[in-house]
């Protein structure tokens, strides 16, 4: 074992050492370090600190640190898993790790439903799903009346809701994305199997002894 | 011919700030 763990964590507060890591989650060591690369190259773009803040999430998947996006902000939330404000190394591994093509399903499933879940009460409600709906509609420009987005959530809770009680519960959303198969597309990354191709560098910044594939 | 509507999620999964593929972009 080499020293990885030391270094790093001086200049990456909150920063976990890779083997721990690939042991928790989808990720090989040699993935953990060339996902550091990317992690690195985020976490530097604003402030030179160590952690992704809100901003720099943003400017990495829009190329626009004032791009303000509901979707945007809502797995920022998710990724932020100690609540700090800021996401640190540990905390994008695993976020990412849901996302990878091995990650388990169930797993897949419990972060898209927090995804839509928008205030953590347990339930994604109406409410919530059309607030989501004119966001989309306000991010692509998109006009629709207000009877045509009340027509959608009616197909939409009269497909998921199927207590009908107004709000989908884990066990409704785990049937519906089992009938819609491709709503959990968005839950898998095919580049995450290529990470280390993506961020070869990884090989020269390697501190540990042996790279475990 | 009748109008399909697709259901609230389909289209939400569209949004952009659901792509992170787009993190992987140098």
């Amino acid at each position: 074992m080499g020293c990885f763990h030391s270094t790093a964590s001086k200049q990456f507060p909150g920063h976990e050492d890779p083997v721990i890591l690939a042991s928790q989650t989808a990720f090989s060591v040699s993935e953990v370090e060339a996902l550091f690369e990317l992690y690195k190259s985020i976490s530097s773009s604003v402030i030179d600190d160590g952690l992704i803040n809100k901003e720099e999430f943003q400017l990495a998947l829009f190329k626009n640190r004032k791009k303000e996006n509901l979707f945007a902000n809502r797995i920022f939330e998710l990724f932020d898993v100690k609540k700090k404000g800021v996401i640190d190394f540990g905390d994008f591994v695993k976020s990412l790790s849901v996302f990878h093509p091995n990650a388990p399903h169930e797993d897949k499933i419990d972060f898209s439903f927090k995804l839509y879940d928008l205030d953590g009460t347990g339930f994604i409600e109406r409410q919530e799903v059309k607030q989501m709906l004119i966001a989309l509609l306000c991010e692509s420009g998109m006009k629709l009346a207000d009877e045509t987005v009340e027509i959608i959530l009616d197909k939409t809770f009269l497909e998921a809701d199927v207590n009908q009680d107004g709000k989908i519960d884990k066990s409704e959303w785990q049937n519906f994305v089992r009938q819609n198969p491709s709503l959990l597309k968005i839950m898998t990354l095919p580049y995450l199997r290529d990470i280390t191709t993506t961020f070869p560098s990884f090989v020269f910044h390697s501190e540990v002894d042996e790279i475990v594939t | 011919a009748t109008p399909v509507i697709m259901n609230a999620f389909e289209l939400i999964s569209t949004s952009q700030g659901l792509n992170l593929s787009s993190l992987f972009e140098k």
